[in-house]
């Protein structure tokens, strides 16, 4: 089974 | 006072078609720099983010920095009723509530403008970290286009990976399983048909083909397309956008359970 991750886990906001 | 004016109004067009379906509103941001955007899809795993320089702009003219909200989709709808070889000025006022989009035909026999409302939109900016890649591929954006369409026929997910054999696409479904591999060829006549990787590491990563496809809207923006990959990272496709700027998709990586 596959997890999608969020784009959060590796951009953090500015 | 917020004046652009883009003489190929059709790379306006193609990037709201390119964008509209996967981000629903967002801030259009406007500086000196140029005309940008960055927003993430309503689920979170991908982000958009958009430059058109000033400098490709025939007129621009931003006297102070300014963010103005748009719903992407009204934004495309008028965009739409452009014509392919309008000249395209989107024209807004400083803390207005509404832009303009004023169309003019090549031989300036027919002018239009169209009035929207920007909206108030709460949106974080994300800070992308430079990053080195372990693997860039550049090819045809047709070639990966149909590649992504093809292998969404067969599963939902697509494997990625770069060796020095090549760049390998693999899915698997209830139907059966699908690879498809690209060699390095530079030896073709032009070069918008030259597939080139260049690898550092060996890298194999797994992403959401619906999104891959979502991204592949942007085909008609340039003929080639930049697919960077790293372990622990998204991937960034990227479509330049001739002398201005560029539209980059970053998707984070599927993981096994």
């Amino acid at each position: 089974k596959q997890k999608q991750q969020a784009i959060s886990r590796f951009f953090a906001p500015k | 006072m917020l004046e652009l004016r883009l003489v190929q109004g059709s790379l306006l067009k193609k990037v709201m078609e390119s964008i509209k379906d996967l981000v629903n509103d967002a801030n259009f941001d406007c500086s000196a720099t140029g005309f940008s955007l960055q927003a993430m899809d309503s689920s979170h795993v991908a982000l958009v983010s958009l430059l058109l320089r000033s400098e490709g702009f025939e007129h621009y003219r931003c006297d102070r920095n300014l963010s103005m909200g748009m719903n992407l989709g009204n934004m495309a709808k008028m965009l739409k009723c452009a014509g392919n070889d309008d000249i395209v000025t989107v024209k807004a006022d400083d803390g207005g509530d509404c832009v303009t989009f004023m169309f003019e035909s090549p031989n300036q026999d027919k002018i239009a403008d169209f009035e929207m409302k920007l909206m108030d939109i709460d949106s974080e900016h994300l800070g992308i970290p430079e990053a080195e890649y372990e693997a860039i591929v550049r090819m045809p954006s047709a070639e990966f286009a149909r590649i992504c369409k093809d292998l969404s026929t067969i599963g939902d997910t697509v494997v990625i990976s770069v060796t020095k054999e090549g760049v390998k696409f693999s899915t698997r479904g209830d139907i059966g399983t699908a690879n498809i591999v690209l060699r390095q060829n530079t030896s073709v006549d032009k070069p918008e048909e030259a597939t080139i990787i260049e690898m550092e590491t060996p890298v194999s990563l797994t992403f959401a083909l619906r999104y891959m496809n979502s991204f592949t809207k942007a085909t008609p923006l340039a003929s080639q397309v930049t697919v960077s990959l790293s372990s622990e990272l998204p991937v960034v496709v990227e479509y330049k956008i001739a002398e201005m700027g560029y539209l980059r998709f970053y998707l984070a990586p599927k993981i096994e359970e």
